[in-house]
């Protein structure tokens, strides 16, 4: 994120991730 | 009460150990349940929401996709030493949908409901447009490459006669014009050498399985055969666990007649035996 110096930046939790990696490949 | 929009049920990463955890031991269960065919494995996670349970626990609702191995489920090896089908062979996908509890740091299976399905088609010409794809188990051509096998073999064979439980996968192969077959055989109380009417076999008490590949090649003026069976030592019949908690017999008659029992929990390791090969 970028912002002004002083000013607060909203964060929070990431989103959760899905779906998950491949482990072989995709059908 | 939770502060912002509750909805009931906590998100996690697909790739969260945890999460990982919880399908990986969906994974195991329904390895353990299936009654013919071949092992899965985890592919992919694709959603998790993991709800309380009352009193105690966590419910994990999970969405998997899982891919065909080339261990058949009566196979003793460990499903980590089992290799994926690859796509050239015309690989196989699951979708699951399962509910794992998570209580006192153990996972049980609550429920999981499967599909699978082969890759199209035109996938497979895609990535191998020679490659022979995978027909029905009861095609003729396939039944008949089966027995012939089967036949072939027990006439090299100077143990038991085995008979065939089941016809697992199989292509048309159309250069050479021929037919692959991967098929299970049962040991029984005949001498395959001295078999003089197959209908007088029995299916061992402690039933001995093996795991066939065949190739059926048709021939000027004939056909010619060429098979290799794994002989896979006796298992134990353990109980299974249930979803309910009770146990199970692997092979009670009161629930699956006449079907192969499921492999065990824990399946020793390195307990294959190469039988002859034809």
């Amino acid at each position: 994120s970028v912002a002004q110096p002083g000013v607060a930046v909203a964060t929070g939790p990431a989103p959760p991730v899905c779906p998950g990696r491949i482990r072989y490949f995709k059908v | 009460a939770p502060h912002g929009p509750w909805v009931g049920y906590l998100v996690l990463n697909c790739d969260d150990p945890e999460t990982e955890q919880a399908a990986l031991a969906a994974v195991d269960y329904v390895n353990r349940h299936l009654l013919w065919g071949f092992k899965h494995i985890l592919n992919q996670i694709d959603k998790v929401r993991v709800w309380p349970r009352r009193p105690f626990g966590e419910v994990f609702e999970m969405e998997i996709d899982t891919l065909e191995t080339t261990c058949h489920v009566l196979d003793p090896t460990p499903l980590a030493n089992c290799p994926v089908r690859q796509l050239h062979e015309h690989a196989v996908e699951g979708d699951c949908k399962v509910h794992v509890l998570k209580q006192d740091g153990q996972f049980h299976v609550l429920s999981a409901k499967c599909d699978s399905s082969p890759d199209s088609a035109e996938d497979v010409r895609k990535v191998c447009p020679g490659c022979a794809l995978l027909v029905p188990r009861n095609n003729t051509a396939v039944v008949h490459a089966a027995e012939a096998a089967l036949a072939a073999f027990n006439a090299q064979s100077n143990g038991s006669y085995f008979q065939l439980v089941e016809i697992s996968r199989a292509q048309l192969v159309p250069l050479p014009e021929s037919t692959y077959v991967e098929f299970v055989v049962a040991a029984t109380d005949c001498v395959a050498k001295e078999v003089t009417d197959q209908s007088q076999c029995n299916l061992l008490a402690d039933k001995q399985y093996g795991f066939c590949k065949a190739t059926l090649t048709k021939k000027l003026g004939g056909e010619e055969v060429a098979v290799t069976c794994t002989v896979f030592q006796t298992q134990p019949v353990v109980p299974q666990p249930q979803p309910d908690g009770t146990n199970q017999t692997a092979s009670s008659p009161a629930v699956v007649p006449d079907a192969p029992s499921p492999p065990p929990a824990s399946p020793p390791a390195a307990s294959l035996v190469v039988g002859p090969m034809v």
